[in-house]
């Protein structure tokens, strides 16, 4: 039985996507509340009401029309998913979540750290973005090896995994990997463009432009 | 604006120094 | 069939322990390789055999017998469990996920900040430590609640959830968790020592002493 419920979150967070593309796959029905008056983020997801489906007052957060409730955007993605993209076998279910545990441990730290003073919502540190940019470059070596010889990253089809890592890449990619930096990386960028036109990702994530030159940071 | 949501993702910006940290005890554990 | 196969880490790797402990309940067979001649850390998983295999170079990794490689300890812990553990149901398997993510999100960054310095394998920053300790109460409290009602976190058994929750709490409840600042989370202490005291916990753990004084940074 397909699922539906109500997906809590902010307007265009990139945690969310995960569980709306694969939602677009699986034909799962999700409302997205992302704005007054259904939601204000800061306020609703304070509430004793909120607190009491989700403890831990974050989002994304998923409310089944059965009551079910889950927190955490990979728990939420995976349970609006179908079996083909949390992966049909012992070993391919393992490897989409290598795949999605890599995105959170290997890509996300060090793609905030890049991008968000390109953002202008963190102070730039010389330092760390240096690091940070050394440990993109390592995460995507990692990824365009991976690739040499396949379509997506785990089976013949798109999964969570794909869903995850393009979710993970998508600020950097719009923000700060101009072609001279991402050139190294043709594999993952063929990957990552099969991903976004798919039908399912352009119906959640549109056009996605990428970076044509390097955002320095937002003084 | 959207990415003003951004600022209070629960990221862990430390992190490569406590993986570093992490690998330097150990590799110096083995290695005595 | 039981999974059959090698696992690289370091020695008392907490993040190896989860697949560790999860195989004493799947029946699956681990190698452990912690320490030459098998494995020395920062060489062997440096190596061109190793990567070829471990393309990230990351510890733990698991090799099966039969040829199949994985990494990140969440797939590995996942690939070495029985239905069972991962959540035998898409809402209990949803579940397991959702902490599973909790663990690595709201308690490691936190647990780590506060307790490496206490090793002596990080330098010690009074403002990050006393944030740190915030971070924790609140996990332990989000915690707390949700255990008030229940002896496990996900359905009646244990699962992959306690197992994450339990070996990403070792280095607190070990290290700076004294009987004062633990006292207001008695539903996680015991919850805590629940776990521990279950068979396949204690032949990987042997018997963790709760930390009874905090320990400070060591200079």
């Amino acid at each position: 039985m397909a699922v539906s419920g109500t997906l809590y979150t902010y307007p265009d967070n990139w945690r969310s996507f995960k569980a709306q593309i694969a939602a677009q796959y699986s034909g799962a029905q999700l409302r997205l509340r992302c704005s007054p008056p259904h939601f204000r983020f800061g306020t609703t997801n304070r509430s004793a009401d909120f607190l009491r489906k989700f403890p831990a007052g974050k989002v994304p957060a998923f409310e089944g029309d059965d009551g079910f409730c889950v927190f955490e955007s990979n728990a939420i993605a995976y349970y609006v998913s179908n079996e083909e993209l949390r992966g049909a076998t012992r070993e391919g279910a393992a490897q989409v979540l290598q795949w999605v545990n890599f995105a959170d441990s290997d890509i996300v730290p060090p793609a905030s750290t890049w991008v968000f003073p390109t953002l202008g919502i963190m102070h730039y540190n010389k330092q760390a973005t240096e690091q940070a940019k050394s440990e993109v470059r390592r995460a995507l070596s990692v990824l365009d090896a991976h690739l040499q010889s396949r379509t997506f990253l785990v089976g013949e089809r798109v999964s969570l995994a794909d869903i995850s890592v393009v979710c993970a890449l998508l600020w950097l990619y719009k923000q700060v990997l101009e072609p001279s930096f991402r050139q190294p990386f043709g594999n993952v960028t063929r990957w990552f463009l099969t991903c976004l036109h798919q039908p399912q990702f352009k119906a959640v994530l549109g056009d996605v432009p990428l970076c044509q030159r390097m955002a320095q940071f937002d003084a | 604006m959207a990415v003003d949501f951004l600022s209070n993702e629960n990221i862990w910006f430390e992190k490569f120094k406590y993986d570093d940290a992490e690998r330097r005890f150990y590799e110096q554990q083995v290695n005595g």
